[in-house]
């Protein structure tokens, strides 16, 4: 554990709060993308596999569990207590082609051609991209409440943060991981335009809107 | 496989 790691964590931990929170506070899904948020099940779902043999480590296990339950409550919430204001139409990004990408790349790239070891570098695959019907749905509307923002700030900033992580325990451990690093650099990449709406605009107390 | 760095992490 370095301090990279831990923020990247907590980062993470914050965007869930902060998203729970918009749901609650505004009693509404607008502007949050359904399919986006099925895809972190399935990342999770298939990342934390580990859960059924261990190794059991407390801090990683307590955050697998919230990650796996907060994903599908919020599944849950957007398709019955706020199913109303889903927006149905502008949230159609085609997820099949993130999906059936991310299945091929974890083919070709894993430590071992084993069940487990496909599905783990096929979550890291998947995470990397998985924001992108978010995003395209911000593109569609154009422009998103602040609290929104701040939720794809905070899921962003978390595997930004892990970069440092990762070059911290190269130098001070000599590991590193592959996989992981280079599709977290692809996933920091995909919310680069995003950062750069955030940072002019919405740190500067503007509304989060995109150029017509 | 359990000592890549990846696996500790979330």
């Amino acid at each position: 554990m370095n301090i990279f790691r831990l923020l990247g964590d907590l980062s993470h931990l914050a965007s869930i709060f902060i998203l729970l929170h918009k749901i609650r506070t505004t009693k509404s899904c607008a502007g949050i993308s359904f399919r986006s948020q099925a895809l972190y099940v399935l990342v999770y779902l298939t990342r934390y596999l580990d859960l059924l043999w261990g190794p059991w480590l407390l801090y990683n296990t307590v955050m697998k569990l919230f990650f796996i339950g907060s994903s599908v409550y919020v599944l849950y919430l957007m398709k019955f207590d706020y199913k109303p204001s889903h927006d149905m139409g502008l949230d159609n990004f085609k997820v099949e082609y993130l999906i059936g990408g991310s299945f091929v790349m974890a083919l070709l790239f894993n430590l071992a051609f084993t069940f487990d070891e496909v599905m783990w570098s096929f979550s890291l695959w998947l995470e990397s991209v998985a924001i992108l019907p978010q995003l395209f749905l911000l593109q569609r509307t154009g422009e998103a409440e602040t609290i929104t923002t701040h939720y794809i700030f905070a899921l962003g900033a978390y595997r930004a943060l892990y970069i440092p992580n990762w070059l911290y325990r190269w130098v001070m451990e000599g590991r590193v991981e592959f996989i992981a690093v280079f599709a977290g650099i692809i996933q920091t990449i995909v919310y680069a335009d995003f950062f750069y709406v955030y940072f002019t605009k919405v740190i500067q107390g503007q509304k989060f809107e995109l150029p017509a | 496989r359990q000592e890549a760095t990846g696996k500790d992490e979330l």
